[in-house]
């Protein structure tokens, strides 16, 4: 479908992608962890494209399996382009993953990779 | 003003109070730190009251100078009884403020007077 499309190029051209709400704490977390990080990801706010949000919101859902924001992907490398767009290999989760991944040490080391490529 | 006496009787009439939205996690990480503490509060959804809802997060702000959600009232004692409701005495804050008296060790101390009041 055109939004699948969407979605396809707006993680195939940026390293990294969240989908927000402007109005969440939860959200404005993640924004100020990868600014931290000296990130400036693509943000989404789905409360601000009219009736399109609620739309993206559930294609999100049916895509990665997650309804709710901040829904953050990162791109990854894959070694077989054919399977480049897979949304499971790029999503990293919502807020509590996005920050137990910056505890490992590992958000850090996915970003600089993303942002490289 | 008919709104302005139903904040005033909900704050009386109840220990702990959070005005809440349901989808929120910062209210339910509030939600669920009253739970451990052991106190229900009274938790009113803003976005479960159709249009009231709006109406009250609007005097909320005016009450307390607070806009957001999670609003977290807790009862305290006002020697005065002619200064009993004043929603500023009772106004613990939002998420982060009440996360923070947490911390400090305050929390249950309020919370275990405003329940035995
Ligand atoms: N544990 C999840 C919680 C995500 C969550 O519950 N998000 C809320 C907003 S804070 C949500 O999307 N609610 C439904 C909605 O806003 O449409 C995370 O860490 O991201
Ligand atoms: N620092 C505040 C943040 C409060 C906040 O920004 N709340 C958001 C939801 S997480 C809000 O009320 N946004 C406006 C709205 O939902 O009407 C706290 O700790 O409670
Ligand atoms: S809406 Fe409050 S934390 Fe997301």
């Amino acid at each position: 479908s055109r939004l699948e499309e969407t979605i396809k190029n707006t993680l195939s051209q940026n390293p990294v992608v969240v989908y927000s709400k402007s109005w969440c704490s939860y959200c404005s977390e993640v924004k100020s962890l990868f600014k931290k990080l000296g990130v400036q990801p693509l943000v989404i706010e789905l409360d601000e494209l009219g009736p399109q949000g609620p739309q993206l919101q559930k294609l999100l859902e049916r895509i990665t399996g997650q309804y709710t924001v901040p829904n953050v992907f990162i791109e990854q490398f894959i070694s077989d382009p054919k399977v480049f767009f897979i949304a499971g290999g790029n999503h990293i989760g919502g807020c509590t993953d996005t920050l137990k991944l910056y505890r490992k040490g590992d958000l850090e080391t996915l970003v600089s990779e993303a942002v490289a490529k």
